[in-house]
């Protein structure tokens, strides 16, 4: 664990309660994706398998409860509970673009081909690319709220912090992972025209609204 | 002979 790491995972964490905060306290998820939320769901739900399988420490498993139970109940707010708020008709990404492919590089690129391999890799390529209905439906409204735009601030701040993370373990403890790295780099790439909308726009108090 | 795959990270 060094610096970076913690705060990536602050960073993610923050992310997760700010959404849900949001839904919660507005009783609506107007301008929130289902479907990267259900992609995120997704994720953590094949990744943290392991959670049966594998003990790291008492922090990992609590993060892992906390990843799966916060996403379950972002989807059931925004599925059951608020279904009337939900903007069904701009959250129009293909998810199906996503997962084939994502299924496919996994079963041909990954560390061991094991079911439990298959499906954390899986779940990094997966994880890379399940902001894109997001990041589409705010494109296809033309802007953001400022707390929607907080919440995908702090989620793109977790990948990028867990590059520097990656980039300090593989100088201290020659540890690295490359279809982590390639999918994280991805993940990043894909934020950073937001990052900087965010930083010009929302962070000096302006809405994100795009250039038409 | 091979490793495990170590995965310690979130």
């Amino acid at each position: 664990m060094n610096v970076f790491r913690l705060a990536g995972d602050l960073a993610h964490v923050f992310a997760i309660i700010i959404l849900l905060l949001k839904i919660w306290k507005t009783r609506s998820c107007a301008g929130i994706s289902g479907k990267s939320q259900v992609l995120f769901a997704l994720v953590y739900l094949t990744r943290y398998l392991d959670l049966f399988t594998t003990y790291v420490s008492l922090y990992n498993s609590v993060m892992k409860v906390i990843f799966l139970a916060s996403s379950g109940a972002t989807v059931y707010l925004m599925y059951v509970k608020f279904k009337a708020t939900y903007d069904h008709n701009h959250d129009s990404f293909r998810v199906e673009f996503l997962l084939v492919p994502c299924v496919l590089l996994s079963l041909l690129i990954n560390h061991d081909f094991t079911v439990m391999e298959v499906l954390w890799t899986f779940s990094i390529y997966l994880e890379s690319v399940a902001i894109l209905p997001q990041l589409f439906m705010v494109s296809k409204t033309g802007e953001a709220e400022s707390i929607t735009s907080h919440y995908l601030f702090a989620l793109g701040s977790y990948r990028a912090l867990y590059l520097l993370n990656w980039i300090y373990r593989y100088f201290v403890e020659s540890h690295y992972d490359l279809i982590a790295i390639f999918a994280g780099v991805v993940q990043t790439i894909l934020y950073c025209d937001f990052f900087y909308l965010y930083i010009t726009k929302v962070l000096k108090g302006k809405r994100l609204q795009l250039p038409a | 002979c091979k490793e495990p795959h170590i995965k310690d990270e979130l």
